[in-house]
């Protein structure tokens, strides 16, 4: 069954699974430890007692690796992965983690499982255009005015509902290893709740791209003393899973995404929709407009009514409202002789054939009025009845009246007998 | 009763070439 079409076959709103988009998938990363090889201390602490165990970091080495694979690798808690970044990159030099969905998803969260303390200050973007531009998803500091000139905690409100707030939770030092950051983008909206009618929050959980920015490491404050090398080298970011929950964007027109012929994540359109997100209608359903569909109502693209006389339409809009929303297509390029919005007449100079229907191909035939008999071309759409002139008739106007005789004038083709 | 039909040939399109049909 196809859970884009009820059991009846009607058509209703459908959307793909929920699924963590970045599992698997590459994560371009500005500063990853390894290249070459160097020494990082990992510091535990029991109770007041600090101690520090240090390895080496060498991207050659698969035992001793850290690449940015791991970031999205299977997550298996009993054998953790951890992408790590190079040693002490301090503020203001930053580490960058760059995400591509493939195309649009709708994102749900973002999470970031650390084996390493979590940043001091950290920002998530998130991109709608493929990368070109970048839009603020969220800030995490102990210091959001001086960070990111933010206020901590900011309020949400129906007027700023697409802004990117700073908040100092989860920015605590501890734990050392396994600390959590997950960012829910529709936490605290005030149309969350109406999130089918909103298209602003709609928009703002829309990314093609994630990207997070670890702005500031935590320290124990001791980067700047003695033996400061090695307090450094226990300064890193190193993260053993990010996700990006969401479903893929289809505007409820399809329920899962596809890969196509060049390779591109697409939504499996229904409800005569096109576009990699569902977002238009496909060719000759232009009857109404484009809609997203709800929970109520599938607005499933209709196709025109042009009687089989033509392939292509187009919408109009007036028609449509004076139609009361009904209908706005406009068939374009009648063929077979036909005319109107809906090819559903004649065009002139020719007459409807009622013994077969409107949608057949020869539904119109030609007036054949003659010519100088008649005193047009154009025949009468539904009896093929030419206009006759003075003292001529016929269907097509060919012979003279009774009582009249022709005579030599073109002009006056039959004459009354004396 | 049949009534003949016009004759295209009995027309005298002098003074009326233009309204002459093309294949007359």
């Amino acid at each position: 069954p196809d859970p884009c079409y009820d059991e009846n076959g009607n058509p209703r709103r459908c959307i793909p699974d929920f699924v963590n988009s970045a599992f698997g998938k590459d994560v371009r990363v500005s500063r990853t430890c390894g290249s070459p090889a160097a020494r990082y201390c990992v510091v535990t602490e029991k109770g007041e007692e600090r101690t520090r165990d240090c390895h080496s970091c060498d991207a050659g080495d698969p035992k001793k690796s850290h690449p940015p694979a791991y970031l999205t690798d299977l997550n298996n808690p009993h054998n953790l992965t951890c992408w790590q970044s190079e040693n002490y990159v301090q503020a203001p030099q930053n580490v960058t983690l760059t995400l591509s969905l493939g195309k649009k998803f709708e994102v749900t969260y973002v999470s970031l499982q650390f084996c390493s303390p979590r940043p001091e200050s950290m920002a998530i973007y998130k991109s709608m255009d493929y990368g070109k531009s970048w839009v603020p998803f969220q800030f995490y500091s102990t210091q959001c005015k001086k960070m990111y000139n933010r206020q901590n905690k900011a309020a949400i409100t129906k007027q700023n509902e697409q802004e990117a707030i700073c908040t100092d939770s989860h920015t605590d030092m501890h734990p050392l290893t396994g600390g959590l950051i997950a960012f829910s983008t529709l936490d605290g909206r005030p149309s969350a709740h109406d999130f089918d009618n909103s298209p602003v929050l709609q928009d703002w959980v829309t990314a093609t791209d994630i990207k997070v920015i670890f702005s500031r490491l935590h320290t124990f404050g001791d980067e700047n003393e003695d033996d400061s090398e090695l307090a450094r080298d226990s300064y890193f970011y190193a993260v053993s899973d990010l996700q990006v929950g969401g479903r893929c964007k289809c505007n409820g027109h399809a329920s899962k995404c596809v890969k196509d012929r060049e390779g591109n994540l697409v939504c499996e359109c229904k409800h005569n929709t096109a576009g990699p997100e569902c977002d238009r209608c496909k060719p000759f359903h232009y009857d109404r407009p484009w809609q997203r569909a709800t929970a109520r109502e599938a607005n499933e693209c209709v196709a025109c009514h042009c009687n089989l006389h033509a392939r292509r339409c187009r919408f109009n809009m007036e028609l449509y409202k004076l139609s009361g929303r009904k209908s706005g297509g406009v068939c374009m390029n009648c063929r077979h002789n036909t005319a109107g919005r809906h090819c559903h007449y004649c065009k002139e100079g020719f007459y409807r054939d009622m013994a077969r229907p409107i949608s057949h191909r020869r539904a119109c035939k030609a007036c054949d009025c003659h010519p100088v008999g008649a005193a047009g071309k154009t025949c009468n759409q539904t009896t093929g009845q030419c206009p006759c002139k003075d003292g001529v008739t016929g269907i097509t106007c060919n012979r003279c009246a009774k009582g009249y005789q022709q005579s030599r004038s073109p002009v006056a083709p039959c004459i009354k007998i004396p | 009763e049949v009534m003949p039909t016009l004759d295209m040939a009995l027309f005298d399109w002098t003074d009326y070439e233009d309204m002459k049909p093309v294949d007359t």
